[in-house]
């Protein structure tokens, strides 16, 4: 099973 | 005051074609340099940044800084509206609700006039840091799109494979498993054809086919698409370089001279054995 991490938790918010 | 005109306007329809699936409102950011726009789709799993710049319009100007939120769905509709050969002329007025589409006919004997409503969207912005990925793949954009498409048939991921000769890409499911390999190519005739792989070290990472498939919209755009990797950075380190970015160049289609006027870049996270 493979889960998608959210991009947004890559990148600073602005 | 803004006022953009571009005499490719199948340039524009191209764009909306890549992104209008992936997400629904947007907000285009216009300033003296150009006109860019980056969201999330719905589920904040990728992210698309456009960029087009300024000198890649036939007439620019841009007084002050402005942002046009709209829903790009009805933009598609409009856009759509446009024949494939029509100038495509964006105007908007200062502090204005609406943005004005201008659709002027090669012959220049039928002018087209649309008007947009704008909206106030409370944007997320995403800073995103410019980094050198480890490996860099760049392909024709066509062959790339039909890997992803043929391997949704088999499974809902598809496991990259990168060395120094070649690429490989798997999926596997219940009713099988299917691979694509790819050998680098020497120097062509066809740099559209060419296959290149730069890489500091060999990685194998899994993305899901749902989103590639949505990146591979832009296929039009671009002869040529760029996948950019880095290898899985140990759990518990900062994961902050670790995202794929399939990225497409945006040309003018001079003949004679071609240049890049823009990009459109989809960032992806791999996905993660639980």
């Amino acid at each position: 099973k493979c889960s998608q991490t959210r991009i947004d938790s890559f990148f600073k918010m602005m | 005051m803004f006022e953009a005109r571009l005499i490719q306007g199948s340039i524009l329809k191209k764009i909306l074609d890549a992104i209008k699936d992936l997400v629904t409102d947007a907000s285009w950011d216009c300033s003296p340099n150009g006109m860019s726009l980056q969201a999330m789709d719905t589920s904040h799993v990728s992210l698309v940044s456009v960029s087009l710049n300024s000198d890649g319009f036939d007439k620019y100007r841009c007084d002050r800084n402005l942002t046009l939120g709209m829903n790009l769905i009805s933009l598609s509709k409009i856009i759509k509206c446009a024949a494939n050969d029509d100038t495509i002329i964006i105007k908007a007025g200062d502090g204005g609700d609406k943005i004005t589409l201008l659709f002027e006919a090669q012959n220049e004997s039928e002018v087209a006039e649309y008007e947009i409503k704008l909206m106030n969207l409370d944007s997320e912005y995403l800073g995103i840091p410019d980094t050198t990925y480890n490996v860099t793949i760049k392909m024709p954009s066509n062959k790339f799109q039909r890997i992803c498409r043929d391997l949704s048939q088999i499974g809902d991921a598809v496991t990259i494979s990168c060395a120094k000769d070649g690429v490989r890409f798997g999926a596997a499911g219940d009713l099988g498993s299917g691979s694509i390999r790819l050998a680098q190519t020497a120097t062509s005739d066809k740099p559209e054809d060419s296959v290149t792989i730069s890489m500091q070290e060999a990685l194998c990472q899994s993305f899901a086919l749902k989103y590639l498939n949505h990146f591979a919209k832009a296929t039009p755009l671009s002869a040529q698409v760029t996948l950019s990797m880095s290898p899985d950075v140990p759990l518990g380190e900062p994961l902050l370089f670790n995202v794929c970015v399939v990225e497409y160049n945006i040309s003018d289609n001079d003949d004679e001279n071609p240049s890049t006027i823009g990009f459109i870049r989809y960032y992806l996270a791999p996905k993660i054995d639980d």
